[in-house]
């Protein structure tokens, strides 16, 4: 669908609700390491779309374990957010924008901000 | 600024890159024209230039808009959620999601919470063809989220580092001085 501007959009076609794919996490504002909450294996689902949880799983549990809680801290960490391993309000409104589907952190390794770092040592080698 | 694994980029003697559009799509002039404004972004910082072709086969970057499960292993997930994706140097596709609601001109007036900025994505993925990954940098153009309503198409400094690492500037104007760094346009709605 493209539109010159949002005034030209017929009204049905204009979702009046931010409902995205990833609206139910919603529910998990809040939750912590220990939990057992319903939607959180949909959660680790997609940090492992965007790399930050390795293995890739077809039947995640719904229980906060250490691995999410590690994910969950990567993720804060790359998106300038305390990064206290669980899911308070900044980081749950973070994940829930709309986004680019490139993982974050690829192979494990590349963080959103390793460039310098990569650069520095091609630079020094350069020389 | 983060680079893919190995750092991958278009080799020294591909610096004239072409584009070409998904026949399927049927797009018009409008829209292949907010491509073109968005490939400019990345050439006035770099030695690279972009021409669009109309044969989609030969063409070096390829660019469509698909719906759902459209072959890639990578699914789009309607309305929000994941808009585009694309992939590392030298494979040259972009795939943007058919289900949004793409707007091409005024984004401003928007107010509309589903309404996302086609040249915004597309500045974005551009990135990715090149060969840079996501940025911490919230003001990047490379920083991975947007919320609708939202317009960021200049590079901001993290972006031209980045970029600048796996091209060099552009020739024709000085690093230090050129286009204006970009911040980050927001409907009053946000």
């Amino acid at each position: 669908h493209f539109f010159p501007n949002v005034s030209s959009i017929p009204p049905s076609l204009l979702p009046n609700t931010t409902a995205g794919a990833w609206d139910s996490f919603h529910k998990l504002s809040g939750c912590h390491s220990g939990q057992t909450v319903p939607g959180i294996s949909k959660l680790k689902t997609y940090l492992h779309y965007f790399g930050y949880i390795g293995n890739a799983s077809k039947n995640y549990t719904d229980d906060f374990d250490d691995g999410l809680e590690s994910a969950v801290k990567n993720y804060q960490l790359n998106f300038n957010l305390n990064t206290t391993g669980e899911l308070d309000e900044p980081t749950v409104n973070q994940i829930l924008k709309p986004r680019c589907g490139v993982a974050d952190i690829i192979n494990g390794s590349s963080t959103m901000n390793s460039g310098k770092a990569a650069s520095m040592v091609g630079h020094t080698v350069a020389h | 600024y983060s680079f893919f694994p190995g750092m991958p980029r278009w080799s020294s003697r591909r610096r004239d890159l072409t584009y070409a559009f998904d026949p399927r799509n049927q797009l018009s002039d409008d829209v292949k024209r907010v491509f073109g404004n968005a490939f400019t972004r990345w050439s006035e910082w770099t030695p690279l230039t972009f021409t669009e072709s109309s044969n989609y086969d030969t063409a070096d970057l390829k660019i469509g808009f698909y719906g759902g499960n459209h072959g890639d292993g990578e699914d789009f997930d309607g309305v929000l959620g994941t808009l585009a994706h694309a992939f590392a140097p030298p494979r040259g596709l972009l795939h943007l999601d058919s289900d949004e609601t793409w707007i091409i001109d005024d984004v401003f007036a928007s107010g509309s919470p589903s309404a996302m900025d086609l040249e915004s994505v597309a500045v974005h993925e551009i990135g990715h063809l090149l060969g840079l990954g996501h940025s911490s940098i919230e003001e990047a153009v490379m920083f991975p989220t947007i919320s609708s309503g939202v317009r960021k198409v200049e590079l901001a400094r993290d972006d031209v580092e980045g970029i600048q690492v796996l091209y060099g500037s552009n020739p024709d104007s000085n690093s230090t001085v050129g286009p204006t760094f970009g911040g980050r346009e927001t409907s009053g709605a946000h």
